[in-house]
């Protein structure tokens, strides 16, 4: 059965799409069947994978509120092996129309379970924020990867985060478990980075990954083509760190 | 009476508190009387202004959901007419806990009436999300302000801003209106920075403020010293941006 992976922090900007992005293309390349789910309102997932929103029938709104099984709403990319369930602006909706349906918190879960063995890995990435679409996502998903931004306003969150997915492992899902913590945006010209990585290995000794990913406006530039690092440049410094992350992915995962 | 006005992107990352700090501290030091409300669960503009989140008596949570008078959790910093309303992370539990809560949207339009009149300005750091919390900022608010990083991403989902605006705008609050889009961490290095600029003066020719904040490593470090880039690093090209964008705030708000 898949391995469900959420990509989740509410601190905006710190690179969960990107993460969720450039894994999901190279595990795909790597020959594993991939289910990618964008879970964001904001549809950048969707759009970083060249999809037009407009040309989708069903998307993960349908799913969730209308009942709509997900094998109809899995729109297949021009990737082998990689398919994605889309998000459009209507999402934000489900925020609050989910709070009084039945369940609120399974539908995600109870939706993947539909389509799991199909898959090799499923990742989920979440909007910054811990409201019902996040709690969704921690409900369905095995593990969690956190990517953190090295910068100081990014710590802040990292503790209420880690309250909300204990509370989501106690209460609606026991085998959640946090995979890893990815660093992201390191800027070598300042020792704030540095900071920031030996104070999160302080909170995360043995859960950080090795992988650090740099600041590389290249990686700014890939979605502006509806392409992945690894296929805008993936010789790039953030290239090569998404091959490294991705490699470590692998073995957390413990894919055949 | 304030001039209130949010700073809102549902986009992380943009510069939202960045922005909200910078211009406080610039506009309290330029003799106006000024309040600054967290409304963001991650509370990052109450510990960028240095304050310790332990020290709180009332937060905006208390205002919110308990009908606390808003003067009570006005804390004063320690910088002359500059006051705050802080917020902590229990305050992500009201974008669920408000929406059975008669007049939900109009709790901190209602709060803000009580202090308005000894404020010049008011100014709102929202969440990146278009939950309750910023619909609640967008309905307290006269005036909205719209930072916009300089990249790809950060487009996707201003249509979706728009929309939400102007359905506030319908059903809640006539006199909302946008006061400016302001570009930030413009990275001259990438073409990108400068498609995104041009792209988004086409969808707001007149509201696209003058000054363009630029990427400044110094904006990123400020708030780990608990200072505004005014008081950190002034004349870094951040400190200077922000100071002319903090004179265009006084001339489209027609301060005295
Ligand atoms: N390592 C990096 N170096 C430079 N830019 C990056 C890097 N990673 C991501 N970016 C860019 O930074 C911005 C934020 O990244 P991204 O959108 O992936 O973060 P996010 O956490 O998904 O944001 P949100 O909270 O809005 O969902 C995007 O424009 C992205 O292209
Ligand atoms: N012009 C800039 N240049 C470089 N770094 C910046 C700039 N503006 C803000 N930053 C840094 O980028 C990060 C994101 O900015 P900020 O937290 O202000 O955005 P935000 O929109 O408030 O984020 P959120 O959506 O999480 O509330 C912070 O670490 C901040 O210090
Ligand atoms: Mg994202
Ligand atoms: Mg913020």
């Amino acid at each position: 059965v898949a391995a469900i992976v959420a990509l989740a922090n509410q601190k905006g900007g710190v690179g969960k799409t990107t993460t969720a992005v450039s894994t999901a293309v190279l595990l795909a390349r790597a020959g594993y069947r991939v289910l990618m789910v964008d879970a964001d309102p904001q549809g950048n997932a969707t759009s970083s994978l060249g999809l037009d929103k407009q040309a989708l029938l069903y998307t993960l709104y349908d799913v969730l509120l209308d009942g709509v099984g997900i094998a109809r709403a899995v729109a297949v990319t021009d990737r082998p092996r990689l398919d994605l369930v889309a998000a459009t602006p209507g999402l934000a909706g489900a925020e609050v129309e989910l709070v009084t349906v039945p369940e609120r918190e399974h539908r995600l879960a109870r939706a993947l379970a539909e389509v799991a063995d199909r898959y090799d890995v499923v990742l989920i990435d979440c909007p910054p924020s811990l409201g019902l679409l996040t709690v969704n996502a921690l409900t369905a998903a095995r593990h969690v990867v956190i990517p953190i931004q090295c910068e100081f306003l990014a710590l802040e969150g990292v503790g209420q985060l880690v309250t909300s997915i204990d509370l989501v492992k106690r209460r609606l899902n026991p085998s959640l478990d946090v995979l890893g913590v990815l660093m992201t945006m390191f800027d070598a010209r300042t020792r704030l980075s540095t900071q920031v990585v030996e104070e999160v290995r302080r909170f995360f000794p043995e859960r950080i990954f090795a992988t650090i990913v740099p600041r590389s406006i290249r990686l700014a530039e890939a979605p502006s083509f509806g392409q992945s690092i690894a296929e805008y440049d993936a010789t790039s410094r953030g290239g090569l760190a998404y091959r490294a992350f991705a490699e470590e992915m692998i073995g957390r995962l413990r894919l055949r």
